[in-house]
């Protein structure tokens, strides 16, 4: 079983990418269960056709533990990526990655994940606390992805995430690369690449801003199951085969705030 | 005295409008005190020619409570806002809002706010928890300001934010508006209008997407000091004005996450 961690600040692109990913390595021949570790818990919209999932937080705040059923919260989508949402607690109230953990618990408890060999974690990464750090832990995910544009302020978000990662445990490499999800803004390329090099990180896909996403969000769908736009199927089905031939991991080297900002921004 | 919270989603423009109103306040001739509340404790560059300031957070770290000075974290800056950065721990290691509540008892204890008539806090909206959800609280924030543009993810952050306020206490209404930082995306006005109206709130100013803003980032300078820009001046002292002569209040009235689809993207 490999477990796949994609990190990114809110906005992103992170659900997006990880639903395109779940499918491409879905049609790859591969049993795939995405986990949505977003408050926002829209992660698995385009596998389930815009299903409205049962968040786990949501249903164990309703449901007697002796009445749990795992098929209560998992979805199934796009040829047969299993698909849960954490969900979190109300806002102002109690700690908003609360629900990561309360649902790696119920999951654990069905040992849901021993039915897949793939797990995709979509893990919001603006504040890289709480159970918005549980994935980094090692006993989750085995490989990370950091998902960027070339914006400062997710740029920003990347190295907050490399920090996360180095503080959690950097004996063991494992983080893979950046998946660099285009914004369309000027000089970007060169920003995203100067960032890369200096924390040491491949750029393990270039993602295009394309309508076709906007297309296929529209109804409900990736791109992969909308099958029209072949050059994006092809940058998923080649993450994909990367990812199952074994992607070299590298250690989290986070650069200073100030190095940073000169790297990006050469000032 | 009177103490404005200024929430939004990390990189929507907080801390460039809480600086620039921070500014005009001050030469409206308030005696003005910004409290950087973002983990990225960049709050407060622009008033103070981008000093670096030393964290609460980080002094706290090093420091023996006996030899606490104020003058220590509290920088000057731009005719004499007094400039403070909350900080956070390290990213994977404890809760990201905890700077925040250990910055106000060490605030508290030196009566810091004692020495001025307007507070204005700049705080991440991106999860409404731990220490980001305690300026809501009614012993600190008096009046609350929602930073916005027309982008889905802005709009979703709006609207979690306000159900953060709701969950605290609803019964004083402390809202004063929305301050559309505009993204110059399609269909923007449109989008923010809606959602304004549907949750029932003004939108109190409307800021351009301007270079002006970047070409004073340059320098470390809000726009107000560096002069140039009549236009967006005005808007601030307009916006100042409208803080002194005080604003009206509202309710905080979140929608449905399914209200804000249809509401924002008609669907
Ligand atoms: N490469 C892209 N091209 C065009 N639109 C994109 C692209 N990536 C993401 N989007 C859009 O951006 C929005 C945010 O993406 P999402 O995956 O929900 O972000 P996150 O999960 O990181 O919060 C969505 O509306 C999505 O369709
Ligand atoms: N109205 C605007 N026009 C142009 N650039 C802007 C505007 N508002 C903010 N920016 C830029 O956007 C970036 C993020 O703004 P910032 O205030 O740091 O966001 P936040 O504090 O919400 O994270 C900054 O580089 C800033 O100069
Ligand atoms: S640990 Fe993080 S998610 Fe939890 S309350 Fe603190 S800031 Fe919020
Ligand atoms: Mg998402
Ligand atoms: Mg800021």
């Amino acid at each position: 079983m490999i477990e796949i961690a994609i990190y990114g600040k809110g906005g992103i692109g992170k659900s997006t990418l990880s639903a395109n990913l779940s499918a491409a390595l879905a049609l790859a021949g591969r049993r795939v269960l995405q986990i949505g570790c977003d408050p926002k818990h829209d992660s698995t919209r385009l596998l389930t056709h815009g299903q409205k999932p049962t968040t786990a937080l949501d249903y164990m705040r309703v449901t007697n533990p002796l009445d749990y059923k795992i098929e209560d919260i998992l979805l199934q989508g796009f040829c047969g990526v299993g698909c849960v949402e954490a969900g979190g607690p109300e806002p102002g109230v109690g700690c908003a990655g609360r629900g990561i953990i309360s649902t790696f618990d119920l999951l654990n408890q069905f040992q849901l994940k021993e039915r897949y060999d793939t797990i995709i974690y979509d893990v919001l990464g603006d504040v890289v606390c709480g159970g918005f750090a549980v994935p980094i832990r090692q006993e989750y995910a085995d490989i990370i992805f950091i998902v960027t544009s070339g914006e400062f302020m997710a740029l920003y978000a990347a190295n907050n995430i490399l920090r996360g990662i180095r503080n959690y445990d950097n004996e063991k490499k494992r983080v893979a690369g950046i998946l660099y999800n285009r914004r369309d803004i000027e000089g970007e390329d060169e920003h995203v690449l100067r960032f890369a090099q200096a924390v040491g990180l491949p750029i393990c896909a270039v993602i295009p801003r394309s309508d076709a996403f906007i297309q296929a969000e529209r109804t409900n769908m990736t791109v992969i199951e909308q099958g029209s736009d072949r050059d994006i199927i092809d940058i998923f089905l080649t993450l994909a085969r990367k990812i199952a031939n074994g992607c070299t991991l590298y250690a989290a080297k986070p650069l200073t705030d100030e190095l940073l900002e000169v790297v990006v921004q050469g000032r």
